[in-house]
């Protein structure tokens, strides 16, 4: 039973690395996403879509992670900016 | 509303579609150019931009380019097949792609049909990109990032109170009448113009008044900080990046606050409820999360902070809680106060023993613009362009060094100074007059 859990962990990780809420990994260091990190990460998504922030990946949290949506970003750091336009080039 | 700093420095924009839906053709190429045109449209009619359709001819080189793409299209941001992901646009800017919008085509795009993902409600949304909005967070608002359903009538359509505003911000209000209504398709829209404006984007005029700092307030409200300049704020997450190049305006925000405001002296996070403390001149507002609490402003003098030399203050300088104690420090006049606030609601005066000289914060500033608790627990003094970390708990360092505030927290690759203004501009524009004139 626990595999599930596991790829809805993974898959919300990377959904919130996706749209912005976690910062991308640093792949020289290859440094894991904290567990508090994470957890900030949901609460900070579910504020911003009006969900409770309860910080775990719960229900309402996952369905909205499942609904269509535009690939941007939600939150634009500093970082992604840079990066876009470094593809762009 | 959250917009990128990136905008359009023309008024006169133009748009093509390189080709339509082709997997799932519901809609014929002659329904989504209206449907198109229309999204843009909700934009147009609250702004002073225009947009006109590329003629076939110049398709290729209009700004706004709008194709239908599947998975991997070369652009680095491939689609998902039906559902997941359902389009982007790229933000104003000089690179080629800038304003381009790309529809999912594995998607079955419809129009007032609920079977499909409606083409309209999409659209209006990635134009919003494409003229430099990003995502809200705000209900109701076409720039949430979840797909909402239809929206209604192409004809009838109106951008939420949100939208509005956030374009606005950008472009400025429509000075003349709404966009005349695209009844049928493209041909009855207007041409382009003969030669469109070109140029490199200039540059946001906030981006360098960010740049010169000068804030009026700094507060580190709910784990993230805040820099009040003017009418404005910028706002810096956790993980230290700028949401945005942009300022808001304090008033679109922080709701409550008299409509006049264009300058808050200092705010803070109150530590017993997490209350949000404005003070603004002699007066004080408390704020539930955005919004005033009933019955503010209230004077001062409620905080019954009197100098040394037995005058009443009637503005604050700086506020912050120091992670240190916990108490709560004022400044004001190159004196601070210490209160230690409890569960009750009513004030009940500083500490014995205050005011105290900011003198005995020895290193930082006589006179902080504000001041912060962040990081581990260190006190960050604010001036001008300035701050100095005074490390937790310590008042008493042999010495601290001041860092720019510029290029640290605000983004900006150095300080800018305010230009002086050139004395050719002030005798061309204004009359120059003296005493003896």
């Amino acid at each position: 039973h626990s595999a599930p859990v596991k790829d809805q962990y993974s898959r919300g990780v990377d959904w919130l690395s996706r749209y912005g809420y976690l910062p991308p990994l640093d792949p020289r260091t290859g440094q894991l996403q904290s567990k508090d990190g994470i957890e900030r990460a949901i609460r900070e998504m579910q504020r911003f879509a009006g969900l409770k922030e309860t910080g775990k990946l719960d229900s309402d949290t996952l369905t909205l992670m499942n609904t269509p949506r535009c690939s941007l970003p939600d939150i634009i750091g500093i970082e992604d900016k840079l990066k876009k336009r470094r593809r762009k080039r | 509303y959250a917009t990128t700093g990136l905008r359009w420095t023309k008024s006169d924009i133009t748009w093509s579609v390189q080709n339509y839906p082709s997997v799932h053709k519901r809609l014929t190429p002659t329904q989504v150019d209206p449907i198109i045109s229309y999204a843009l449209k909700a934009w147009s009619d609250v702004t002073n931009l225009n947009f006109y359709g590329a003629s076939s001819s110049e398709k290729d080189r209009a700004d706004i380019r709008i194709s239908f793409a599947r998975s991997l299209h070369d652009d680095g941001y491939p689609f998902d097949g039906k559902g997941g992901t359902l389009a982007h646009a790229f933000f104003p800017g000089e690179s080629d792609v800038a304003g381009d919008t790309h529809f999912d085509d594995d998607e079955i795009w419809t129009y007032l049909d609920e079977s499909g993902t409606d083409l309209f409600a999409v659209a209006v949304h990635e134009f919003g990109h494409a003229l430099g909005l990003s995502h809200s967070s705000s209900s109701p608002s076409i720039m949430k990032p979840y797909y909402q359903g239809s929206v209604g009538d192409v004809g009838s359509y109106i951008l939420p109170d949100d939208d509005r505003e956030a374009i606005q911000s950008l472009y400025g209000r429509k000075i003349s009448s709404p966009t005349p209504s695209p009844n049928k398709p493209t041909s009855h829209l207007p041409k382009p113009p003969a030669t469109y404006p070109k140029g490199p984007v200039k540059p946001d005029p906030s981006i360098q008044n960010r740049c010169e700092g000068g804030f009026d307030a700094v507060a580190n409200l709910r784990g993230e900080v805040f820099f009040f300049k003017g009418p404005y704020f910028w706002r810096i997450q956790r993980t230290g990046s700028l949401v945005s190049f942009q300022p808001a305006h304090i008033k679109n925000f922080w709701m409550g606050l008299p409509p006049t405001t264009n300058k808050v002296d200092a705010v803070y996070e109150r530590k017993v409820d997490n209350a949000i403390i404005f003070f603004i001149g002699s007066q004080y507002w408390v704020f539930k999360n955005t919004e005033v609490l009933p019955g503010y402003p209230r004077p001062l003098s409620d905080w019954g902070m009197i100098t040394q030399d037995g005058r009443k203050v009637m503005r604050v300088d700086a506020a912050f809680i120091w992670a240190h104690n916990g108490k709560t420090y004022i400044f004001s006049g190159g004196e601070f106060w210490r209160f230690s606030e409890g569960r009750e609601t009513e004030l009940r005066g500083p500490d014995t023993g205050y005011p105290r000289n900011t003198n005995l914060w020895k290193g930082a500033p006589s006179n902080p613009d504000d001041v912060i608790t962040w990081g581990q627990g260190d006190a960050y003094f604010f001036k001008d362009n300035s701050y100095w970390v005074l490390k937790n708990g310590e008042m008493d360092q042999t010495s601290v060094t001041k860092k720019s505030t510029a290029v640290d927290w605000m983004m900006c690759q150095q300080e800018t100074t305010k230009a002086p203004e050139s004395p050719r501009r002030r005798e061309g524009v204004n009359c120059y007059c003296d005493n003896s004139a």
